[in-house]
């Protein structure tokens, strides 16, 4: 474990009570996809099965038991508690064109063909993109919660995180993951934008507006 | 080939 991994962690951590929280707190899942949801619910699902054959530590099994349960439990609010105030009508990408592409490079490039290792290799593929339908519909709606942004920040910095992660392991343990550190690169790069605005705006007490 | 290290990351 190093301080990058760590604060990593810790981020992607806060933005997932961020989400439970805005969604609890204001009964509300307005300007929130679904879609991002539901794919994350699918990656953590894909990737922590090695919780039923590996035990890392105590904290990676926590950590990994927190991200299942806060998604489902986000996935749950948003299509069936607070069903009502789902944005279905702007929450329109097509997250098959996501899944089948993730899948196919998942069989196709891996370290191992075992159902594991594809299945982590998907995850790992999926969870690159699975922020896009949110992006999406931000873009759509033009705008985008001030608490929803920071969601978006803390998310983005999870994996920007991970790469300074992945830095100190390749000088410091010899160590390096290269499909993990090229989906991370991508998720990252897709932040972008994103963390233009929010550094530009958000800081600035200006509300997140994309240019219509 | 060796087996993979295991995961050790989130």
């Amino acid at each position: 474990m190093n301080i990058f991994r760590l604060l990593g962690d810790l981020s992607h951590l806060l933005a997932i009570i961020i989400l439970l929280l805005k969604i609890w707190k204001t009964r509300s899942c307005a300007g929130i996809s679904g879609k991002s949801q539901i794919l994350f619910a699918i990656v953590y699902t894909t990737r922590y099965l090695d919780l039923l054959t590996t035990y890392i530590s105590a904290y990676n099994t926590v950590m990994k038991l927190v991200f299942i349960v806060a998604s489902y439990a986000t996935v749950y609010l948003m299509y069936v508690k607070f069903k009502a105030t789902y944005d279905h009508n702007h929450d329109t990408f097509r997250i098959e064109f996501l899944l089948v592409p993730a899948l196919i490079l998942a069989l196709l490039i891996n370290h191992e063909f075992t159902v594991l290792e594809v299945l982590w290799t998907f995850s790992i593929y999926l969870e690159s993109v699975a922020i896009l339908p949110q992006l999406f519909l931000v873009s759509k709606t033009g705008e985008a919660e001030s608490i929803t942004s920071h969601y978006l920040f803390a998310l983005g910095s999870y994996r920007a995180l991970y790469l300074l992660n992945w830095v100190y392991r390749y000088f410091v343990e010899d160590h390096y993951e290269l499909i993990a550190i090229v989906a991370g690169v991508v998720q990252t790069i897709l932040y972008c934008d994103f963390f233009y605005l929010y550094i530009t705006k958000v800081l600035k007490g200006k509300k997140l507006q994309l240019p219509a | 080939d060796d087996m993979p290290e295991p995961k050790d990351e989130l």
